[in-house]
């Protein structure tokens, strides 16, 4: 399985839809302080499952939602898709014919969340399944957050065992 | 699953002590059971040994060999179990200009294994990459992405002043 | 000493609110006490807001904003209270090259004040400073300092290999 | 008061003797990773009267001595010689007549330890109060641990009044 695509909508600071195209071999992402960066990172961790507020330098979920800017009033939803590329392998069974897989999840100011897989909705516990089995569910090690890479060196010995099991 | 936290333990055991030399140039890590009797709970410990330094408890390393060792973990844990991708965000920042290099080489090699996702403020690791994704906020507070293939822009200073604030 | 706190918190406060948009080139910044009926106990909250930002939450606010913003508030007590000396351990790492520059002017005027001492990694930061000690361990594992005036040496690569592994 | 010259032996990393003058205005410390930038750092809290070893990246007090290279053995002893200059502020009323003030602690393997002022002896007490006037007691606001730049501003409330006191 494939990165591909990530499309971000009235998440953190993108009030506008921004789409974000990964080729193979190394995409970097650059620019100023406070631009956005991690943001994209906190987009990622968010459309794969992430359910708590704090690893997401919030305090409830609704800050993830585009609170506005000296221009620009606050937006009612946010939503990301992110679109994997089938290659055969790390895909759980029963996607396993097809060819791509768009995972998308939404959320209005009101506390309403939606959650889809290839357009057709499902739960919440349906997309933490689908990442669990590849190595990218929302604890692991396949991305080393802003600040964070020593922690695996600084950690007690039991937590280093999850790191491993999680490979295992 | 006790099988096979043991077999991935001596797996990703054996890649650390291969990657740690490398992102250091010499030297030697790796990981021990802190108890092998009891497979199911015991915990992992790291021993790492920058070239020409004594063994010593790994909290007394600097800041720039802790980020490289716990680099060398990360990867090592990828090369057994590769993910989709892998996501790095100012992974760098804590690295001198010749361990910035050996990094993003190393990045670039992982690279042919699974997509690399790498955030940074460094020049050196940006000319490194495949293509880049500069975000700026030309309306403060909203973010925008602009996409620059690395091989056409030179990373002067256009790339700086699309860049700024 | 409620009297003293009192004092005390109101001459930073006031420094704080003009440091932060020297840094950040505009936005405003101030703290509030969480108990204001009860001196000797209530805590000290920071708002900050960035230019062109709503305000919002710190914990929002991004790494290099987080560290601009704990640097504004440090240099605000140093300039209530000097004292012999200010040392900063890589604390431009998370800054991008335009928050570097002005982070290392700012050192540069408070110096006039008392004694700075900056560790770095950053080419801008050396070049800024009135004297260099190159850290090197040319013996593995035992390390000595080379002084530089900046003003005589260039930052060429002899000081890059000077400084080397 | 002013910094003037720091002389480190046996201290960490530095197992020859190493001087580094401080003059005024600002004063770069650069070199590849590991070289020993921070132990400078760690020396400078040391000889100011830090007790803790953790603070200094070490189990025990001892791990501050010189504990060997591929090429050298380890040393029984570590020493560091902070010299001040007395510029008329900051200085408490004992020493406002010296011209110069050295202060030097010892630390033998053995656990024994030595402090003085002025090259004669005194307790860790007599070194800790000196400096706790001066505003660059051991937890106070100018020193920034590397990696610690943001922890005031993610501090709790209650923390952060701390750090005023310390300037009121
Ligand atoms: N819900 C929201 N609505 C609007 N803006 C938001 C929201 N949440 C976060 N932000 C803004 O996003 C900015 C932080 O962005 P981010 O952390 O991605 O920066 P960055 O590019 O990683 O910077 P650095 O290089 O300093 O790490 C903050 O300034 C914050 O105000
Ligand atoms: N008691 C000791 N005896 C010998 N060497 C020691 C001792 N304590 C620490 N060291 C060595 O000092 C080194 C760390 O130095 P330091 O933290 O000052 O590096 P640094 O220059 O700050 O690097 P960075 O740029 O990565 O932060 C470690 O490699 C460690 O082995
Ligand atoms: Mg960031
Ligand atoms: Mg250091």
């Amino acid at each position: 399985m494939r990165i591909k695509k990530l499309e971000i909508f009235g998440f953190k600071s993108f009030a506008d839809r921004v789409v974000i195209n990964f080729d193979a071999g190394v995409t970097g992402i650059v620019g100023p302080n406070g631009c956005g960066k991690s943001n994209v990172v906190d987009a990622l961790r968010w459309v794969m499952g992430e359910q708590n507020a704090k690893h997401l330098r919030g305090d409830q979920m609704q800050d993830i939602i585009f609170n506005g800017s000296q221009t620009r009033g606050a937006m009612g939803l946010a939503e990301v898709t992110l679109t994997l590329e089938n290659d055969g392998q790390l895909v759980p069974q029963e996607y396993a014919h097809f060819e791509e897989i768009e995972v998308t999840r939404r959320l209005y100011r009101n506390g309403n969340s939606e959650y889809e897989i290839n357009k057709r909705e499902c739960r919440l516990r349906d997309i933490t399944e689908f990442f669990l089995g590849t190595g990218v569910g929302t604890k692991a090690y396949s991305i080393i957050e802003q600040g964070r890479v020593s922690s695996i060196v600084q950690a007690k010995p039991e937590e280093r065992r999850q790191i491993i099991e999680e490979a295992a | 699953t006790k099988q096979r936290f043991e077999e991935a333990f001596r797996a990703i055991n054996e890649r650390f002590s291969q990657v740690f030399p490398r992102l250091f140039r010499g030297g030697k890590a790796w990981l021990e059971l802190t108890d092998p009797n009891d497979l199911l709970n015991s915990g992992v410990e790291i021993f790492a040994q920058p070239p020409g330094k004594k063994l010593a408890s790994i909290a007394l390393m600097s800041g720039g060999e802790k980020a490289l060792t716990a680099t060398s973990l990360i990867f090592a844990i990828f090369l057994i179990k590769p993910s989709p991708f892998c996501l790095l965000d100012e992974v760098d920042a804590p690295l001198d200009e010749a361990n910035v290099d050996r990094f993003s080489l190393m990045v670039q090699e992982m690279s042919k294994i699974s997509q690399f996702i790498v955030i940074t403020h460094n020049r050196r690791t940006m000319e490194k990459s495949d293509q880049l994704y500069g975000v700026t906020m030309e309306q403060p507070g909203i973010s925008k992405t602009v996409h620059v293939r690395v091989k056409e822009a030179s990373l002067s200073t256009n790339l700086g002043s699309e860049m700024a604030y």
